[in-house]
């Protein structure tokens, strides 16, 4: 069952002595319903994954940082989880997270999806979505509503879209909500 | 067309894969 879109896998582990770069490597790709569930299950779940260490799931072609010409404009809908949450919701979350974008979920919008990324800390993980293009308002919260809705997060609970812009220049815990849902 | 899919159809698919 063909999808869409081919969709690269990519593993960041944390070594301070090296470059961010050489930190990040690309673990494959895949562009069928089957072989992403053979890739699912064959690699480790986020919850297992040591404090340091992202999985992104990007567009083939698009790399997962801010530079790529195809995030730079772009920014990303940010779900932060407690650490408790990393036991109880974190693997459901990204799981259900990359559904939504090798499903295409997003109906015309998912064309703005550039991937997805999970970060491992310490401090507490986080799950975004990275949309191309951070003036498209109409596709950005599209995108929020759906994605919140698929998450089953409660009404109560307001989720932001952040530029990648504003967190370049800003630590990441003071970047300013751009839209929230 | 556009290849869309469900997460329940998505889902099926989970435990076909796992048991090839």
């Amino acid at each position: 069952h063909p999808l869409q879109n081919r969709w690269a896998l990519w593993f960041f582990k944390n070594v301070r002595s090296q470059p961010w770069q050489c930190n990040l490597r690309l673990v494959t790709t895949f562009n069928t319903v089957e072989d992403f569930w053979s890739l699912y299950s064959h690699v480790q779940l986020a919850s297992k994954l040591s404090s340091g260490c992202d999985y992104s799931i990007f567009k083939d072609g698009i790399e997962p940082m801010w530079e790529d010409s195809r995030n730079k404009r772009g920014g990303r809908w940010l779900i932060t989880l407690s650490k408790q949450q990393r036991h109880s919701d974190l693997d459901s979350l990204w799981l259900e997270t990359l559904l939504c974008l090798i499903g295409e979920a997003f109906d015309d919008y998912s064309e703005e999806v550039c991937g997805a990324v999970i970060n491992i800390r310490a401090k507490g993980d986080k799950i975004a979505i990275w949309t191309r293009e951070a003036e498209n308002r109409e596709a950005v919260t599209y995108i929020g509503k759906v994605y919140k809705e698929r998450l089953g997060l409660s009404s109560k609970v307001v989720i932001g879209y952040q530029a990648h812009a504003d967190t370049a220049t800003k630590s990441s815990s003071l970047t300013k909500n751009k839209f929230v849902v | 067309e556009k290849k869309s899919y469900d997460r329940e159809f998505l889902l099926g698919f989970q435990f076909i894969v796992a048991s090839m």
